[in-house]
């Protein structure tokens, strides 16, 4: 049984190895990968030992080849399609960034309650009225919805996505969630990382 | 010395303490508290230790009270001069989002190259040229530089910030930047939530 926390590194050490094959480098140590990430060399060596022989003894880890494992790990690229529901400022900048799509996440439906919106075209898709949600997310085999509607209405956003078949909830109201065991969310909150600055900057 | 992992948990300590405060509760164990957050209850025990005496033996901790406690600890509501550097997708949401104000984080001024945007008005701010950034960021008192520009550009706005004086910076382009040991750099990777789901989805 692999750690929750190590499974949580993995987007991690991924996203540090991207940008140290940005920089041109092809082989790197645990060390040096711990100090970029900010892990000790055996947390790393011991994670990935939970997936598998990857690195050489003595010389270290190819980063290409290391990006391509771990990524497989993660289910990268393998065409996932998601669904935002909830069209508003963060709705609107999420459907429009193309970096998720590099890594195999295709905006695949949209959805509003803002008869104004619906009709409209985001990122190429059609914004879909709420009340269509379980018959257009069957009919495009919707993986992953994120929901990016006010706190009062996420919970009932979450239900309908679990009845039409959804199993991937990435949730950005500030509110506790309920869902059943076999749907993995993941809830983001942004005023972590700000609230992480100001305690370090009122003790400067 | 505090850790950095100790440091971190404090957000979410804050998070979820807030969450439980709006459903009604008043005192709650670290046992529960643990269940909710995902850690073990003597971590929250020994992470609240090192800022002080808070709970009660045998009773447990009053929410509004270790909410407020804890709020301190992090500078939260101490008011924070946020500027945004890049007023795209991304920008614009965060600079529309009125929640981190209610925490202390009030938008001053707000920054970008692109001429059509350049005399505009976004949250109440007037959104001023990059080139004026380093002497409307001293004449506001900036504390916390938000870069949401392309990630060709980020390290150059970096570099900005803290010559302007800047000595919190809140990052969304993925590349790693290097700014001073006296400036607080915390980057967010929003691909990372979704690599997790596409990890547990990927394995049913
Ligand atoms: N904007 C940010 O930077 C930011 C940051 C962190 C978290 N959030 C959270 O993300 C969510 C969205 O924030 P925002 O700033 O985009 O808000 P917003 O008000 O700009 O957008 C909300 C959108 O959801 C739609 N909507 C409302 N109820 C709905 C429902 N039942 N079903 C479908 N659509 C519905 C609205 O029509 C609107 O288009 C909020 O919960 C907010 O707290 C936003
Ligand atoms: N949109 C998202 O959901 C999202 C998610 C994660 C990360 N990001 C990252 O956030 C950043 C912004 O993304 P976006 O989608 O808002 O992009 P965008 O292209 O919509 O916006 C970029 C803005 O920055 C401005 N700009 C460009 N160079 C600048 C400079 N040197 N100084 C000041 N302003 C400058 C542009 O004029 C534009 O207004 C990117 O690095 C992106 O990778 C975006």
């Amino acid at each position: 049984m692999i750690s929750k926390a190590t499974i949580d590194r993995l987007p991690l050490y991924f996203r540090t190895l991207r940008l140290i094959q940005q920089e041109g480098t092809e082989i790197i140590s645990s060390e040096e990968l711990g100090r970029r990430i900010g892990v000790t060399p055996e947390q790393i060596r011991k994670d990935l030992a939970s997936f598998g022989e990857f690195g050489k003894k003595g010389v270290g880890y190819f980063v290409r080849e290391l990006i391509r494992n771990i990524g497989e790990i993660l289910g990268l690229h393998r065409n996932w399609n998601i669904a935002i529901v909830g069209v508003g400022h963060l709705g609107w900048a999420l459907a429009n960034y193309r970096n998720f799509a590099s890594l195999g996440f295709n905006l695949a439906a949209v959805f509003d309650v803002d008869p104004a919106k619906v009709g409209q075209f985001i990122g190429g898709v059609e914004i879909f009225s709420l009340d269509r949600l379980e018959e257009v997310a069957r009919e495009k085999n919707i993986h992953i919805g994120v929901i990016t509607v006010p706190a009062e209405s996420a919970q009932a956003v979450a239900d309908k996505l679990v009845a039409a078949g959804v199993r991937g909830i990435w949730n950005f109201a500030p509110i506790k969630l309920n869902v059943a065991e076999n749907v993995r969310l993941v809830s983001e909150d942004l005023s972590v990382g700000l609230s992480s600055i100001s305690y370090y900057l009122s003790r400067q």
